[in-house]
C-alpha cells in the first residue's frame, strides 16, 4: 500500500514538474 | 446504477442537483454581481470534492493489500488481479489530475497555493490509505450513493457544457468573463 501511495503521489507530480 | 442500489430513488434529486448547481452558479455573478462570493463558494466546493476524491483514491490504493475480498481475487480466484487493476487505474488517472490542478489553478493563484493544493491531495490520499478500514463502511453507505449521484450529475453538466453555445453563454459577453474557478470546476 505504501508503495502504491508513493507511486500515485509521484504520478500527481508529473504535471507540475 | 450502483448509486441507485446504495441509496434508492434519492439519487434522482441528487443527480438533478449536481446537474443544475453548476449552471446556477455560473449565472449568479451576472445577476447579482456577487462574483467574489461565488468564487469563494466554488473554492470550498472544489476543495471538498478534491479532498473526498483524494481520500477515495487512497482507499482504492489500499484495497489490494487490506481487503480480504480483493485479496482473494488477487490470488487466483475470480477476476484476476482486480484490486491491482483498480490501483493501476488510480495511479494512471493521477497524471491528468496533476496537470489539471497545475493548468487550472496555477494561472489564477500563486505557485505556493498550487503547490499547497497538490500537497492537500497527496495528504488526502495518504489519509484514505491509512484509514481504509473505518472509511470503507462509509463508502458503501446511502450518503455515498447520493454523493455519487450528485457527482455524476455535475459530470453530465461538464459533458454538455459548451462555453460558446451553452444556455449560460447568453448571459455574459465571452467565455473569458467567467471567473477562473468556475471554469476550473466545469473542466473537472
Amino acid at each position: 500500500t505504501a508503495a502504491l501511495v508513493f507511486i500515485s503521489i509521484a504520478a500527481l507530480l508529473i504535471g507540475p514538474l | 446504477p450502483h448509486a441507485f442500489l446504495m441509496a434508492g430513488w434519492w439519487v434522482l434529486p441528487a443527480l438533478l442537483g449536481g446537474l443544475l448547481l453548476p449552471a446556477v452558479a455560473e449565472g449568479l455573478p451576472h445577476r447579482r454581481g456577487g462574483e467574489r462570493q461565488v468564487e469563494r463558494l466554488t473554492l470550498v466546493l472544489v476543495a471538498t470534492a478534491l479532498g473526498l476524491h483524494a481520500v477515495m483514491d487512497g482507499i482504492a490504493l489500499a484495497l489490494p493489500a487490506n481487503h480480504s475480498h480483493a485479496d482473494a481475487a488477487l490470488h487466483g480466484h475470480g477476476s484476476h488481479g482486480s484490486g491491482l487493476s483498480l490501483a493501476l487505474a488510480v495511479i494512471l488517472h493521477r497524471i491528468p489530475v496533476g496537470f489539471a490542478i497545475w493548468w487550472l489553478i496555477r494561472p489564477h493563484f500563486s505557485r505556493a497555493f498550487a503547490i499547497t493544493v497538490i500537497g492537500y491531495v497527496a495528504l488526502g490520499t495518504v489519509m484514505g490509505a491509512a484509514l481504509t478500514e473505518p472509511l470503507l463502511s462509509l463508502t458503501s453507505s446511502e450518503g455515498m450513493g447520493i454523493f455519487q449521484a450528485f457527482a455524476a450529475g455535475a459530470l453530465v453538466h461538464v459533458l454538455l457544457h459548451r462555453p460558446d453555445f451553452g444556455p449560460a453563454s447568453g448571459q455574459h459577453d465571452s467565455p473569458a468573463s467567467q471567473p477562473g474557478l468556475t471554469a476550473a470546476v466545469d473542466t473537472r
